[in-house]
């Protein structure tokens, strides 16, 4: 079973 | 004021075309730099990025930095109304709520404008820093696109994996497996026919397939698409727009439980 990250967990933001 | 012209007047139906599926409306940003764009789908799960660079217009006239939020299906159905020979031209005044495309045909004996009411729109820049990535593959456009469509019937998610061997696109499903691997092909005839891999670092990841899908709209505008990868990194697949710019998507991958 996977989960789907999202991007704000990656980058932050400006 | 800001008055854009750009006589590839196809690039910019293309790229709408290429973002729109993805996200609802955008503000566009006109600096000196270009006419650019950042944008997240709803899910936040994926991110577009484009880039005009002002060079590529044949008319460049941004007089301070301005962002025009615009609906992106309402754009699509203005420019669709453009001819693929147009030459487009995007006016906006400063203070104005709305935008005025300008279409003229190649022979200046059609010359249509159409305006278009902006919108505010709330939008958060997300910092990408410029990486290194542990691997990078170069492919036919045509041929992502074509891996993308034939995964999406088998299963919902798609393992991209490289190694020194090639890049493999792994998917499941209620039916069965699928397995396509693209091994490094360089001596082909034409540049974009060929396949490069680039591997400092084998990484695999794993991708929702109907992202990839979405991205691959941006196939008219490249022959060529770049994938970028590192592990615990969103992909990078990157459509480059002749020497004027970008698409660019990013795709958060999967992560285990």
């Amino acid at each position: 079973y996977s989960n789907q990250s999202t991007l704000s967990s990656f980058y932050g933001t400006l | 004021m800001l008055e854009l012209r750009l006589v590839q007047g196809s690039l910019l139906k293309k790229v709408l075309e290429a973002i729109k599926d993805l996200v609802n409306e955008a503000n566009f940003d006109c600096s000196s730099t270009g006419f650019s764009l950042q944008a997240m789908d709803s899910s936040h799960v994926a991110l577009v990025a484009l880039m005009l660079r002002s060079e590529g217009f044949e008319h460049y006239r941004c007089d301070r930095t301005i962002s025009i939020g615009m609906n992106l299906t309402n754009m699509a159905k203005m420019l669709k109304c453009a001819g693929n020979d147009d030459i487009i031209t995007i006016k906006a005044d400063d203070g104005s709520d709305t935008v005025t495309f300008m279409f003229e045909s190649p022979s200046q004996d059609k010359i249509s404008d159409f305006e278009m009411k902006l919108m505010e729109i709330d939008s958060e820049h997300l910092g990408i820093p410029d990486t290194e990535y542990q691997s990078s593959i170069k492919m036919p456009s045509q041929e992502f696109l074509r891996i993308c469509k034939d995964l999406s019937s088998i299963g919902d998610t798609v393992m991209i994996s490289v190694t020194k061997d090639g890049v493999k696109f792994t998917t499941s499903g209620d039916i069965g497996t699928a397995n396509i691997v693209c091994r490094q092909n360089t001596s082909v005839d034409e540049p974009e026919n060929a396949t490069e891999i680039k591997m400092q670092e084998p990484v695999s990841l794993t991708f929702a397939l109907r992202y990839l899908n979405s991205f691959t709209k941006a196939t008219p505008l490249a022959n060529i698409v770049t994938l970028s990868m590192s592990a615990d990194l969103p992909i990078v697949v990157e459509y480059k727009i002749g020497d004027m710019g970008y698409v660019r998507y990013y795709l958060a991958p999967k992560i285990e439980e």
